[in-house]
């Protein structure tokens, strides 16, 4: 996978970090201090195409969206996350108990064109 | 999509960046309260001070680590797991024994030597691991601590650690017998493929050059 850095337009991986004191969600989250809400973007020509990607289905979704958004656009290969991770969160319920949940494929590590 | 061009998938046109700014954190703000299947985030009326809550837990942690190896009481999974080729280990810790073969006798010089262990990692997180060469000392009732790495498994496969300084101090002083002790946390139960087969059996690959006597001519 690739990090956006620059002004490259290929297909990488934005960096993304949501800081819950910002959003004032530090009270009720407890653990981590934020959310590193990651994505992909950026080209990918046909020489990139290939590189492994997430799920055929959700390559075809996506690409079901462009056709029925724009019928002549030449896309056959999408930027797409190929590594995630969880995201462990100790929180308040409504509760206020205290819980430990860790929610899976959260946080995307690489990216790379279907 | 980038500025001035629209979004293939979506058919709109690029957002101002503050705009996309405010729409990935609605969005992060959804997704996580959407995974937790929370309608909205919960309200907290007496909210703790951070420091204190997080004093707490770890309180908890340690009382709950002390209470389970009082004397006399032993936790389940710390219950001693006598394997093959294993001599004993809590589910903190797992002890590996190599021995030497003959033609490692008569003190070679060791050129190189590798360990090579197979982790077998039960969740895709990062596992911290402690890998501790141990030499018993000249009664081999005792041994000390020749070496003590620390690692971060991120992933199930082979993994290498030189030890041919500890290989070559061992030679020195006589000894024919490796032990590499592997300290884990304790949810890990085993770093190792359990049952031992044969293509992932931990191995030491050693090189070393016999030291031809140093013959003296006197004339």
């Amino acid at each position: 996978g690739i990090d956006c850095s620059g002004d490259s337009r290929m297909c990488c991986r934005k960096e993304f970090f949501v800081d819950f004191k910002e959003i004032g969600w530090e009270d009720w989250i407890i653990q981590p201090e934020g959310y590193h809400m990651n994505y992909c973007a950026g080209l990918c020509p046909l020489h990139m195409a290939g590189i492994p990607g997430l799920a055929a289905s959700f390559h075809t979704a996506v690409l079901n969206l462009i056709k029925a958004n724009n019928a002549d656009a030449a896309v056959d290969s999408c930027c797409v996350p190929t590594q995630r991770r969880s995201l462990s969160l100790l929180y308040y319920d409504r509760d206020g108990n205290i819980v430990k949940t860790d929610i899976p494929d959260m946080i995307v590590d690489a990216c790379g064109c279907t | 999509a980038a500025q001035g061009v629209w979004c293939p998938a979506c058919g709109l046109a690029a957002l101002a960046p503050t705009m996309q700014r405010d729409v990935l954190i609605a969005l992060a703000k959804q997704s996580i309260l959407s995974k937790l299947r929370l309608p909205d985030r919960p309200n907290i009326t007496q909210p703790t001070s951070r420091g204190a809550l997080l004093t707490a837990l770890r309180r908890m942690r340690a009382q709950h680590t002390d209470t389970a190896i009082s004397p006399g009481m032993l936790r389940d999974n710390s219950v001693p797991h006598l394997r093959p080729g294993m001599e004993s280990s809590t589910s903190r810790s797992v002890r590996l024994h190599f021995r030497f073969t003959r033609e490692l006798a008569g003190s070679p010089e060791i050129l190189q030597a590798t360990l090579h262990l197979f982790w077998a990692v039960p969740s895709p997180r990062t596992h911290p691991v402690t890998v501790r060469l141990l030499q018993p000392d000249a009664t081999g009732l005792n041994v000390t601590v020749a070496s003590e790495t620390r690692l971060e498994v991120q992933r199930a496969g082979w993994a290498t650690l030189d030890v041919g300084r500890a290989v070559q101090s061992l030679i020195g002083e006589g000894s024919q017998r490796l032990t590499v002790e592997l300290e884990v946390a304790e949810d890990w139960q085993s770093p190792l493929l359990a049952g031992h087969r044969d293509s992932h059996r931990p191995f030491v690959a050693a090189q070393a050059r016999v030291r031809t006597p140093h013959r003296v001519h006197r004339r």
